[in-house]
């Protein structure tokens, strides 16, 4: 199973994240 | 000294040279292949492979994958079954709710097993946070309305998301992605997240957001298993999913749920109406339910213009078949 997001946000938005990276519910996606 | 001299082996240059030659050669072939795997474009499937799979009855499969996951087994066959499926997936029994395996009446109950209460912390500074376990299989920018499900294969937002509320004024050159935002100042951002069979299947909400709208596709259940979205163009617009739309501090905001054979059937906590994996269905259609008109009926503390969720708090769950 598979969740995708799709979402509005400003420019300047920035992930912190890496391709296959392995991640927890909570964590960080990214920020402004 | 001279006896120890002539006891050494005499140092042959050449055959010592050719196999750190051949040795480095061999490091640089294998390294370039690799990075050449890395860059190439994914092989896709073909037309009549995608057709193919596309007719195989998995829908048919996952539901009777899910009654046979429904019957109870024996008190003294749990151990061994769900210890057999912990070390296959890699489950992690120590952040479950309920660590004894006699417990669990099925595997069913087993995979939709609750985490203790703080082994889940919110990240309070990150306005995003992952709405579920799992691997990130992509992320980034949208650009001209195609969306990335792995590096290099792609999908229609339209096709996804379905058709807006909006019209897109055929006169103007706006895009079904501009559509979608609410100020040319922003963009148009997605994540795509992939639960393996081994991972906690809740999913929590990532922001404070209001859902106005549920869209349920009826669909094939292929498998989205990191190696076939690389396989099949367009995946994840053939699979069932429920798209939840709606509003964040930002503009639009939408959170999917993508059905797999193994995990078929996608449940809402606030949402009892909602029904997946039916036997029957039309290709092609799809259900709306706006939670804008019955916010009082969906949930109690349901504010007006959609159902209220905060960041962290649990959504759904994905269920065997």
């Amino acid at each position: 199973s598979t969740i995708v997001l799709l979402f509005e946000a400003p420019k300047d938005f920035s992930f912190n994240l890496h391709p296959g990276q392995r991640i927890k519910v909570g964590e960080g996606l990214g920020s402004l | 000294l001279s006896t120890a001299r002539r006891s050494l082996p005499t140092p042959r240059p050449l055959p010592l040279l050719v196999v750190t030659g051949s040795g480095y050669l061999g490091y640089q072939y294998y390294k370039r292949r690799d990075q050449h795997d890395k860059t190439a474009l994914p092989h896709l499937a073909t037309p009549t492979q995608v057709a193919l799979y596309h007719s195989f009855p998995t829908r048919l499969l996952s539901r009777t994958w899910g009654r046979l996951n429904g019957l109870n087994l024996p008190k003294w066959l749990r151990k061994p079954i769900y210890s057999l499926y912990i070390w296959t997936f890699g489950v992690n029994m120590q952040e479950a709710a309920v660590e004894d395996l006699h417990h669990y009446k099925n595997l069913g109950e087993f995979f939709r097993r609750r985490l203790k209460p703080a082994v889940r912390p919110v990240c309070p500074s990150s306005c995003m946070t992952s709405p579920a376990d799992g691997k990130i299989l992509h992320f980034g920018r949208v650009k001209n309305s195609e969306v990335e499900q792995v590096k290099g294969v792609t999908y229609s937002l339209e096709n996804f998301l379905g058709p807006q509320m909006r019209q897109i004024d055929v006169s103007s050159s706006s895009s079904f992605r501009d559509l979608l935002l609410s100020s040319p100042d922003n963009d148009l951002f997605h994540v795509v997240v992939y639960l393996a069979p081994g991972d906690y299947h809740c999913f929590h909400s990532p922001t404070d957001w209001n859902v106005e709208l549920r869209r349920h596709f009826p669909g094939s259940l292929m498998s989205v298993n990191p190696g076939v979205a690389r396989w099949i163009k367009e995946l994840f617009c053939l699979n069932e999913r429920v798209v939840l739309s709606g509003q964040w501090q930002y503009g639009f905001f939408s959170l999917t749920a993508v059905g797999a054979t193994n995990v078929g059937s996608i449940r809402l906590y606030f949402d009892q109406e909602l029904q997946t994996n039916c036997p029957f269905y039309s290709k092609g259609s799809f259900q709306d339910r706006s939670y804008v008109a019955t916010s009082n009926q969906v949930k109690g503390a349901a504010v007006e213009g959609g159902v209220a969720l905060q960041k962290g708090e649990p959504v759904g769950e994905f269920n065997l078949g």
